[in-house]
């Protein structure tokens, strides 16, 4: 699950 | 990561790819915008300064780093390598694009997700991204015609560009913490600025004659 505000996309 | 998103990368990826092809074949860089390519260059280099620090996949690593060094060896061989500079059509690529990137950068003054280094710099080349196309397309419209290969290239842009909307829908709708409205609504404006060039791509498909923008 991605966190709020982590950049996981490019 | 899902279906939409990896397409999209790698139709992103072969869009470069085919920029590159076109040169290195070629040896020749008409009808491609410097300004475009180095505005993309300086995207990817004011959005990856986490490539560092923050891990997220082996994936999106690697990603990174080609996007870096492909955008920075485009750039480099339009300005330095002896055969491609010279088939660059200064006078066409007029664009002003440095009040662009001023523009881009007192938005992500204004508008960012928190005000550090990092997160203005991330803002600001979303910003820049969504109009890095623009001295592209006005190149189009000056030249008025458009060789296929750079075609290919603005039209696998676009479809980078829609696929990318297609995984936020999709993300949104399976995920609960998915929070990412400047990449969408710049994400959402970029892809407007290229529904028009599709649209004269299409016609052109459609009827069958070369590519023609209206001046």
């Amino acid at each position: 699950k991605t966190t709020k505000g982590v950049k996981d996309e490019l | 990561m899902n279906i939409f998103r990896f397409a999209g990368d790698m139709t992103h990826l072969i869009s470069i790819l085919i920029l590159l092809l076109k040169i290195y074949a070629t040896k020749s860089c008409a009808g491609i915008s410097l300004k475009t390519q180095e505005l993309y260059a300086l995207v990817f280099l004011t959005r990856y300064l986490d490539l560092f620090t923050d891990y997220v996949s082996l994936y999106n690593t690697v990603m990174k780093i080609v996007f870096i060094a492909s955008s920075l060896a485009i750039v480099w061989c339009m300005r330095r390598h002896p055969l491609v500079r010279r088939s660059y059509d200064k006078d066409l690529d007029t664009f002003r694009h440095q009040y662009v990137v001023l523009a881009c950068f007192v938005l992500a003054l204004l508008l960012n997700e928190k005000f550090t280094i990092q997160e203005v710099f991330w803002a600001f080349s979303i910003y820049l991204e969504a109009v890095a196309i623009l001295p592209q397309l006005v190149l189009l419209q000056r030249s008025g015609n458009v060789d296929n290969l750079t075609g290919q290239y603005v039209l696998f842009l676009g479809a980078y560009r829609g696929l990318y909307i297609i995984n936020w829908i999709y993300r949104y709708f399976t995920e609960d913490h998915f929070t990412r409205w400047i990449a969408c609504v710049s994400g959402l404006v970029q892809t407007g600025l290229y529904a028009d060039f599709f649209y004269y791509y299409y016609l052109s498909w459609k009827t069958n004659t070369k590519l023609k923008l209206p001046a």
